[in-house]
């Protein structure tokens, strides 16, 4: 309970009129933020602990949940460096809802199950290269060169799925024809202005 | 130089040779548009006059020095990336402003990622960059906002419903806090047409003209307004600004047929503001024994 009244106890500062409209002093701002990330990461040992908890006995040796506060801009370790994870998506609605999923990951070709083992349509989308759009000074700690995107559909009011996601290259015995014609249906065609 | 347009089989989004987004398209229906990031001068210090003591635009104030924003470009280079699931145009403006305009399989709206700063501030003149949305819907000076994201609540261009407003500030004076969404629509009687933005956190907005909207996305400037805060909004400290990025949902919808704005709007706003989390752990294991 402590954990999560961290964050509780943070969001009701945050609820200042200078923290809403951003009109606070510069380090006041940064104090805001500083609070509010570490009880995110409070609450987030909190939900890693409540999922062990649903597991099956006997696998909470399975590694914690992580979390990717860099999303947005596309850096995000475990996505980057592992050919093989799972993502659970928790729902906070109190209805089902479909959403599109971004993942930052390195070139490959990817396979995505959902809980029932289907295997998901997914795409594989270029970042922008650095020449472009000034990458280095947006994720200075991330390698990832593609965003890994499927649907994670239905997941229910409240609650939450969980998808399996390997690289190819670590899935043994598949024939290189099929690593072939699945890297074409991920790909993505890429059209760019000429200089 | 070409005319670009990116489908998700729904809508599609038209762009023209300058890079631009020029329309959009739903149901077969064409909507004329035009999409930009522009930005506002701020005012400088020593503006006192008989009637005003010094009130250079800061944190507190929003004070534009001028009438209108200017684009920060008037032509973008693009990327265009198509695919199964997902069709994004990226359009960079300047090495300070970019933006990339997605479209996603199966969904009604266009979502539209802003990336802005560091903000240049060399020419000594403070700047509040705008994201501004114009079509052709005769919206008669009205326009719809939310309050703090629950009631939507009606504007209306230089005027206040309770006292005779003599327009001084004829942007500032139209602008209001955006918490969720915030649209324009050509009918009272939900037949017509509606344009509309959703945002992803609190952002100043309003509708300058029938059938537009802007929604302000960021802003530098370099003097103390001599409201209290005591410092100029010029992250961090003397330094380079900061980069900023967000999203904004573009709703377009050509014929309502009956549907209160709304009702197509509250969907989108929750989507936004109650996203989904996700939390991720490393396996060996393959998908049978995980499972």
């Amino acid at each position: 309970q402590n954990l999560i009244d961290s964050l509780r106890r943070s969001m009701g500062e945050a609820q200042h009129h200078d923290a809403v409209a951003g009109t606070e002093k510069e380090h006041v701002s940064q104090d805001y933020r500083l609070r509010l990330h570490d009880s995110l990461v409070d609450c987030q040992k909190d939900v890693g602990n409540s999922f062990s908890q649903l597991l099956p006995i006997g696998s909470q040796a399975l590694p914690p949940q992580e979390f990717c506060l860099h999303l947005n801009v596309s850096q995000c370790a475990i996505t980057e460096s592992s050919s093989r994870f799972v993502t659970t998506v928790y729902n906070p609605r109190s209805h089902e809802v479909t959403t599109y999923v971004r993942l930052p990951v390195m070139n490959g070709v990817y396979t995505v199950l959902d809980p029932d083992g289907s295997e998901l349509i997914v795409q594989l989308v270029p970042l922008v290269n650095a020449a472009l759009r000034s990458i280095e000074t947006e994720r200075p700690k991330s390698s990832a060169t593609h965003e890994l995107v499927f649907q994670a559909a239905s997941i229910p009011a409240l609650g939450h799925k969980t998808f399996y996601i390997v690289k190819s290259s670590a899935r043994h015995g598949q024939q290189h024809s099929t690593i072939t014609s699945s890297r074409e249906r991920q790909s993505t065609t890429v059209r760019m202005a000429e200089a | 130089g070409e005319r670009i347009a990116v489908s998700n089989g729904k809508l599609s989004v038209n762009f023209d040779a300058n890079g631009l987004i020029e329309s959009v398209v739903v149901d077969g229906v064409t909507v004329m548009m035009s999409q930009n990031l522009m930005w506002y001068a701020g005012m400088n210090e020593g503006n006192a006059n008989s009637i005003f003591d010094d009130r250079p635009s800061g944190a507190y104030v929003f004070r534009p020095n001028g009438t209108d924003a200017t684009p920060i470009s008037t032509q973008a280079t693009l990327i265009v990336q198509t695919g199964a699931l997902v069709s994004e145009v990226y359009q960079q403006f300047s090495d300070w402003a970019s933006q990339v305009v997605r479209v996603y399989k199966g969904q009604s709206d266009v979502e539209i990622e802003w990336t802005v700063g560091p903000i240049p501030v060399g020419d000594g003149i403070g700047k509040e960059i705008v994201s501004r949305v114009t079509t052709q819907i005769p919206s008669g000076g009205r326009f719809y906002t939310d309050s703090n994201g629950r009631q939507t609540l009606l504007r209306r261009r230089d005027f206040r419903p309770t006292w005779t407003l003599d327009v001084t500030e004829p942007v500032s004076g139209n602008y209001y806090p955006i918490n969720s969404h915030i649209y324009v629509t050509d009918s009272e009687q939900n037949a017509g047409a509606v344009l509309a933005l959703v945002n992803d956190r609190s952002q100043g907005g309003t509708s300058l003209k029938d059938g537009q909207i802007e929604l302000m996305v960021h802003r530098r400037l370099l003097y103390d307004d001599h409201f209290g805060v005591g410092e100029p909004l010029n992250e961090p400290g003397d330094g380079p600004g900061l980069v900023v990025r967000g999203t904004h949902y573009l709703l377009v919808n050509p014929s309502l047929a009956g549907n209160h704005p709304v009702s197509l709007i509250r969907p989108l706003a929750q989507q936004m503001f109650m996203r989904p989390w996700m939390s991720f752990s490393a396996t060996s294991l393959s998908f049978t024994n995980w499972k």
